[in-house]
């Protein structure tokens, strides 16, 4: 993980965050 | 349509707005963004990805893994590391990120590490090609001399297409299988057609 360069943190976040409403619905 | 300036917030919604109003089911969609490394050689990096998942298809929950135990516990555990690193605490006992993490759900994640060199890869390739690739079938991806598609073959996916733009490239995946589509062309060369 720490070699995740800043700059994609933003899509990383966005698809973690992505992912739990994805699992709340199911 | 004027042409807009590149931005990531954009970046974000263009992606959204190419999987979300298509006909067909895409899986997920990234743009890889070209750049310069140190020598001076074009390089397409990471600039944002949109992940959809794959059709429900009735069955309650997106296709589930094809892979071990052991892989599935890896790819929790980093899972959750990373969801420490962004979210700033040390341990989650979050029950989303205990989920089962899909094939195309790691394939995408696996993404955000790769870069091309101009004409490597399916991206590289239509970036310096300046044309578009689309693979479509197991068999073209599987036997595919680009390590990415053999890798999307593995992780589920039966199409993967490639779409070069002025400051990158668009690429598609699905889980299912999609023909060429002319309409899927020019939205990208809409959508992504950016100023500078």
């Amino acid at each position: 993980p720490s070699a995740v360069p800043q700059a994609r943190k933003a899509s990383l976040a966005r698809f973690l965050e992505k992912r739990k409403e994805r699992m709340m619905n199911a | 349509p004027p042409v807009a300036a590149f931005n990531q917030e954009t970046l974000q919604q263009r992606l959204q707005a190419l999987i979300e109003g298509a006909r067909e089911s895409w899986t997920y969609a990234i743009f890889w963004q070209s750049s310069y490394d140190y020598s001076g050689a074009t390089v397409l990096g990471w600039g944002d990805g949109y992940y959809k998942g794959e059709e429900d298809k009735g069955r309650g929950k997106s296709k589930s893994s094809a892979s071990s135990v052991a892989e599935q516990e890896h790819r929790k555990k980093v899972l959750r590391e990373l969801n420490s690193l962004i979210s700033g605490s040390a341990s989650s006992t979050d029950d989303a990120v205990d989920e089962e993490v899909t094939d195309t759900e790691w394939f995408f994640l696996v993404s955000m590490t790769q870069s091309f060199v101009n004409g490597g890869g399916l991206p590289g390739q239509a970036f310096f090609n300046s044309s578009s690739v689309w693979v479509a079938g197991t068999d073209s991806l599987a036997n595919s001399t680009c390590e990415r598609a053999r890798q999307g073959q593995i992780f589920g996916l039966q199409t993967i297409v490639c779409i070069p733009s002025e400051n990158g490239v668009v690429e598609l995946g699905s889980t299912e299988l999609i023909f060429q589509s002319s309409d899927l062309m020019n939205k990208v060369r809409v959508l992504f057609n950016f100023s500078n």
